[in-house]
């Protein structure tokens, strides 16, 4: 809750609880490989989705299997991210996925011709 | 850095003169209108200091190149916002200027007064929204500020080499902009 003061701002929020937050639930998926079947890991799927990583399957719903297709969304987000290529759901990715962040997607503003330019 | 498909910009002849306005229905009431507008100026000169594109505040918020406002969740633009963190802000690319921000969040201009640890910096996140107006899509460098992620009681609001090297390949440079500065200021980044 927000108590916004008249004079000196101080605002103060109750957070003893944070687990509330979006995307906090992903810690569960941690150290998960392929081959790997996590019940929601079709949410995690849908999160890659959003940013432009995973296309919606043929079926229209993602599975809990972490299979071919979505390691090789995973690598794409660490890649772009310039996190190290693992391929799995390492502690570096999980806390990079259940930051804050801009809803803007990653990837599919690209097109094709996506080019990520590093100096 | 990279861009948009079709790397998209406003396409006025130079020097392009950009417009902003807030909604006067979709703002947050715990930060005076004042002190948002202080910020929003301070991050657009951010990037006005780079390119030759200024920008100028208009109350006429229908007619402006950029429209800026707070949202809660669905607000009617297919990206629906998501409560306390996760998505923090959306910005569409040149020329549409719509330039949202989720109102669920805990916005501050300091992390001295407002104290929650879900809080996250109005000003870093405008600087980087302005970057996805001007036509720069995400980077992949994680100090550049249109790095996509940031975390709550953080700042960024520098301009780093891969902004700017992106930023003036669609505008040109702003005559009066030097490297030597941007160093200085990312030596002394990297030095703390």
């Amino acid at each position: 809750r927000i108590f916004p003061e008249s004079s000196s701002t101080v605002i103060t929020v109750d957070t003893h609880n944070t687990t509330t937050t979006t995307w906090h639930g992903f810690t569960r998926f941690l150290d998960a490989g392929k081959g790997s079947q996590v019940s929601g890991m079709s949410e995690l799927k849908e999160y890659f989705n959003r940013f432009g990583y995973l296309p919606i399957p043929d079926e229209n719903n993602f599975t809990d299997i972490f299979d071919k297709q979505f390691e090789s969304a995973v690598i794409a987000y660490q890649t772009n991210l310039g996190l190290p290529v693992t391929g799995k759901l390492d502690s570096d990715t999980i806390s990079m996925m259940v930051s804050p962040r801009c809803g803007v997607s990653d990837t599919k503003t690209h097109g094709t011709t996506f080019q990520a330019t590093k100096h | 850095f990279s861009y948009f498909y079709g790397k998209p910009r406003w396409g006025r002849q130079a020097p392009v003169i950009l417009t902003y306005a807030f909604s006067q229905n979709n703002m947050i009431d715990y930060i005076s209108l004042k002190d948002i507008k202080t910020v929003f100026k301070r991050a657009f000169s951010r990037w006005a200091q780079v390119i030759p594109v200024s920008f100028m505040e208009i109350e006429d918020y229908p007619s402006a190149d950029i429209r800026i406002g707070f949202y809660y969740r669905d607000h009617g633009d297919g990206q629906p916002f998501d409560g306390v963190l996760g998505v923090l802000a959306h910005a569409f690319s040149p020329e549409n200027g719509r330039f949202h921000l989720d109102a669920s969040e805990t916005w501050a201009l300091d992390f001295e007064t407002v104290k929650s640890r879900v809080a996250v910096d109005l000003e870093s996140v405008a600087t980087h929204e302005i970057g996805h107006i001007l036509g720069l899509a995400h980077s992949s460098v994680k100090e550049a500020v249109m790095y996509p992620s940031l975390s709550p009681r953080s700042k960024k609001v520098d301009l780093k080499i891969d902004d700017v090297n992106g930023v003036q390949a669609l505008y040109g440079s702003n005559p009066n902009f030097t490297f030597s500065s941007l160093l200085a200021s990312e030596n002394s980044f990297n030095k703390g």
